[in-house]
């Protein structure tokens, strides 16, 4: 079972538009996937259809110690929500012992999966460094504009920090270009500056912008089911491929 | 003086690109301005080329005691910078008694500014509570995107809290429409939902959605140094008009 946690303190570069069609891209190559929501804002949760404030098992709850229970979304697909509660979660957390650790143990019983994804706050909190301590690898979506490149040395030194002293399995698999358009110079002299810095942990699919997946979300759908054959959907797929381990299509 | 709190916990709504070309904006109208950088990512301190890493004088430093000492960046424009060191600041300050009141102390003193600006990170921690804190005013700047919308009850719920707990004097004085690019009817769409829900609460000044604005931080200037003819300089002018009081221009 591969636990991927896709972390990156920086807003809005796509953390959670890769951790909804990652994880529905890896489960039409019918690998078995479960999408965990650590973001209060419960922006992955909503983009599935769900209502936060209807859930029981979220993952507020599973903090505090109940059993998870994934939720079906679609097929080989299951999520487990989260809700504003876990907006409080970080300073209750806080004195607890072992607080790194809560959600490792609250999910080392979960069987059955090929692929647990965990959606993060744009934040390195208590809650991303929960996620950093369960995963075993981590992804860094990265937006290709110039304010996005300037957090990462933060984000790398925390990563060295956690493999060191809670989880040192976790590894970083590489970097996803996302929200990547073409025509614009800022894009591409970012995009050359991440891959002339990071060389071979760059991802080869890239993520070009497109609208359908900014309106997806509001459908309650992940890409494929809004808009299959949209760039979008071409893009993730690649990139589902990529991380599965399966040739690209040449 | 005017003290000014943006705040929205949903990431790359365009808080940081307000906070420096707002403060610039106003700068242009003769205002003496300060802006306050309060996340440790420093996006602010970076797009007016600082070094953050060769301050001495940064928010933490403040926080931690150090007197207040305005970095001069533009005419009539000053910066309180930031640095990493401030990603440590919320644990460490969460133990402290008083905590969501060290800034509004630190500042007490600053004289001479007709606006402070208060640049927050994309969270509701204890940073952006001292932010609340500190100032009089709040506002928020909204993408328009489904997602980003979906965040805001949990903000004005958070507002609402440190008003009656700590704050008496605060107030929401509106909502600023950002990156907004009329040619996608999500950004339309949501628009109006924005316009119904919240009324003469949402700046009649719109952000439009315009490169420069994303190019502007890698050449360390604000949009009005960088490219005062562009719609970006256009529309942070009629902001910063419109916050001053001036009447909009036919
Ligand atoms: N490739 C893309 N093309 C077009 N729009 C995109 C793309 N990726 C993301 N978006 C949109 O950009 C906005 C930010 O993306 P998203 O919410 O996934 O980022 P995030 O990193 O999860 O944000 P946060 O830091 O708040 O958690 C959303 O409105 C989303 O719909
Ligand atoms: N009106 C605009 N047109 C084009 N690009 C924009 C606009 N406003 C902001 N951007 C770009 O979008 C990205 C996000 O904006 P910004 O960093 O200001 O958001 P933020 O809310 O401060 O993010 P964070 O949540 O990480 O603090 C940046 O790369 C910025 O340059
Ligand atoms: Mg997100
Ligand atoms: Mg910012």
């Amino acid at each position: 079972m591969r636990r991927i946690a896709l972390v990156n303190q920086k807003g809005g570069v796509g953390k959670t538009t890769t951790a909804v069609n990652l994880s529905a891209g890896l489960a039409r190559l019918d690998r078995r996937v479960l999408l965990v929501d650590l973001d209060p804002q419960s922006n992955a949760t909503v983009s599935l259809g769900i209502q936060p404030h209807e859930q029981k098992n979220t993952t507020y709850a599973i903090l505090s110690g109940a059993k998870p229970e994934p939720l079906p979304v679609e097929e080989n697909l299951w999520i487990l929500p989260s809700s504003i509660d876990l907006a409080g979660a970080e300073m209750e957390l806080a004195s607890a012992i072992g607080r790194e650790t809560i959600l490792r143990d609250a999910l080392a019983d979960l069987k059955g999966f090929d692929f647990v994804i965990l959606d993060c706050t744009p934040s390195l909190g208590l809650l991303s460094i929960n996620a950093l301590t369960t995963a075993g690898e981590v992804m860094i979506p990265l937006q290709c504009e110039f304010l996005a490149l300037h957090g990462i040395s933060l984000l790398l030194r925390t990563v060295e920090l956690v493999k060191r002293r809670l989880n040192p399995a976790l590894s970083i698999t590489g970097i996803i270009p996302c929200m990547y358009d073409a025509r614009k110079s800022i894009a591409r002299e970012t995009l050359e500056e991440i891959e002339t810095h990071f060389k071979d942990k760059v991802f080869k699919s890239k993520i070009r912008t497109n609208v359908r997946l900014a309106e997806a979300p509001s459908h309650g759908r992940s890409i494929f089911e809004y808009a299959p054959e949209c760039y979008g959907a071409e893009d993730y797929l690649a990139l589902a491929r990529e991380v599965a381990g399966i040739e690209a299509i040449p």
